[in-house]
């Protein structure tokens, strides 16, 4: 088996089919009881649970599943019947967790059904499950995981291969007397509805009294070089760090430097905003991103926005830009969102729409990880890509990360002295690491 | 076996045998990093590791699958993904 390295932080996952396939043959209920198998599997094997979502609220649901023909607003059109079957996304925000099937198949729904010669919805649900819990293909042979289509019906057993994935995922399931039973069957218990008003959610604050952010830490939002010097944003606060700060190793010093509300410098951006996703400068224009919108700025001066970002040619499915910048590689203008990337073409500065075989998937950018929160394009040329409270820098050449031991920000960007580190070494993927001030 | 969709080239770019850059850095596809590819691919699936494009290696690309690519990034020619027991 093999872990793609994204999870759900919760163990009780909801699911919901959005849309049905348009075969006449199979009725909602059919699918409904594959799909459910299918969860069953997972459930079986793992501390998960799978909690179905009504229709309504299938926006609400982690893991969306469709049934599509062709290209359907993701980077990886369906090509009609046979070949691929279905894809699925894995862990994340956005589209992360969703499943799609290709609606041009023959879908079969019932192990009875000899007659049709179709693919068996079940199985092929089983395995993209797979992936929405975050494991990647298998070679096992015979494993669920094995990217071939293979038979396997409801009374099959998980293969001990998908079994040992998902426990490394999401630890062992206990057994009632607390020990390591694979392959447990929970009681049957009856699912309640979904709150109707669930409590608000808020994320862990990172604040001073006055609700600033801490400049030591702290993740950052956007981050971005305007006018030679350094923005970066977080929550209603920006710092900005004049160009003649920057030291000679390209370093910023921010000690006692406060953050200001950006919506009082960026006039024109609204002012209850909470946060900036995204910022970059292209010769004389500011871009910001802030969820399903953008403005433009000339300086500080607003010129155009709110503007959609379906105005971009980018599918109204994207909630938000996790980061913007111009590569210095060939100075074009790259966005990325989730686990995808755009290349914008916005040399003409009215007319700002995606090129048309984007988005990709971002594995191009070797080492970067999903659903990053900032990128930028620094004075030595080089992206640097920013998670939590660590950053990578990017080799252009060997089109990867320079190293896939990322760094923490607040020494380099911010100024602020390492302490030891009590969880033990940033490695890749760990970004909860923190960082104190030198004051 | 069905009629294939893809070259072999496009199969092995979109399934993740040949790294992606080759996309957005307009690099071309050197003929060693073909082969390695090729070979990554035939022992995924399990099939005799030629290095060519053969008969088997041609059905096994034709077969049903998921479109989830099979190599992620960072994942040529090492395991260093994969987890420990």
């Amino acid at each position: 088996y093999t872990v793609q390295g994204q999870k759900w932080d919760v163990t009780d996952i909801t699911w919901s089919l959005k849309k049905r396939s348009a075969d006449p043959r199979i009725s909602e209920g059919d699918i409904i009881r594959e799909l459910r198998n299918a969860f069953n599997i997972w459930e079986g094997a793992s501390r998960l649970t799978f909690r179905e979502l009504p229709y309504r609220d299938a926006d609400k649901a982690h893991i969306q599943i469709i049934f599509e023909k062709g290209q359907h607003n993701d980077l990886y059109p369906f090509d009609g019947k046979g070949s691929i079957l279905a894809h699925a996304f894995f862990p994340g925000s956005g589209q992360g967790g969703d499943v799609h099937f290709d609606d041009d198949e023959i879908w079969q729904v019932d192990s009875r059904d000899t007659e049709s010669k179709g693919t068996r919805l079940f199985a092929v649900a089983a395995h993209e499950f797979g992936h929405s819990l975050g494991l990647s293909h298998s070679d096992v042979e015979g494993s669920l995981m094995y990217p071939w289509y293979q038979t396997f019906d409801e009374n099959t057993r998980l293969p001990q291969d998908d079994e040992r994935g998902i426990e490394a995922i999401y630890g062992w399931k206990k057994s009632p007397k607390g020990d390591r039973t694979p392959q447990y069957k929970p009681p049957v218990k009856e699912v309640p509805a979904p709150d109707p008003n669930p409590p608000p959610i808020y994320p862990p604050t990172h604040e001073d009294k006055y609700g600033r952010p801490k400049t030591c830490d702290t993740s950052y939002d956007a981050i971005s070089l305007i006018r030679q010097d350094l923005f970066i944003f977080k929550g209603r606060y920006f710092w900005r760090f004049p160009n003649n700060e920057l030291n000679k190793n390209k370093a910023v010093k921010s000690e006692n430097i406060l953050p200001s509300e950006t919506h009082s410098f960026w006039k024109g951006l609204p002012e209850d905003l909470t946060h900036v996703d995204a910022v970059y400068e292209r010769g004389e224009i500011v871009v910001f991103f802030i969820g399903k919108n953008y403005w433009i700025f000339n300086a500080n001066k607003k010129k155009a926005g709110p503007i959609p970002l379906t105005r971009m040619k980018i599918s109204e499915t994207i909630d938000k830009i996790d980061g913007a910048m111009t590569w210095g590689h060939n100075d074009k203008t790259y966005l990325f969102s989730g686990s995808q990337y755009w290349r914008l073409d916005d040399s003409n500065h009215r007319n700002f729409e995606v090129e048309p075989d984007y988005p990709r998937d971002m594995y191009v950018w070797k080492g970067v990880p999903y659903n990053i929160d900032s990128v930028l394009r620094w004075t030595d040329n080089h992206v640097y890509f920013f998670k939590g409270k660590v950053y990578w820098k990017f080799d252009d050449r060997r089109m990867q990360v320079a190293s896939e031991v990322p760094t923490l920000s607040a020494p380099f960007w911010m100024g602020c002295t390492s302490e030891p580190i009590p969880k033990g070494k940033p490695r890749t993927g760990d970004t909860s690491t923190s960082s104190s001030c030198r004051t | 076996a069905p009629a294939k969709k893809f070259s072999s080239e496009a199969y092995l770019l979109k399934f993740g045998y040949l790294p992606q850059s080759n996309i957005e850095i307009r690099d071309r596809v050197s003929e060693s990093t073909m082969v390695a590819a090729i070979k990554n691919f035939q022992r995924f699936g399990h099939i005799n590791v030629t290095g060519v494009i053969d008969e088997d290696t041609r059905r096994l690309m034709a077969k049903p699958r998921c479109g989830v690519p099979d190599r992620l990034a960072g994942q040529f020619n090492s395991r260093r993904h994969r987890m420990k027991r």
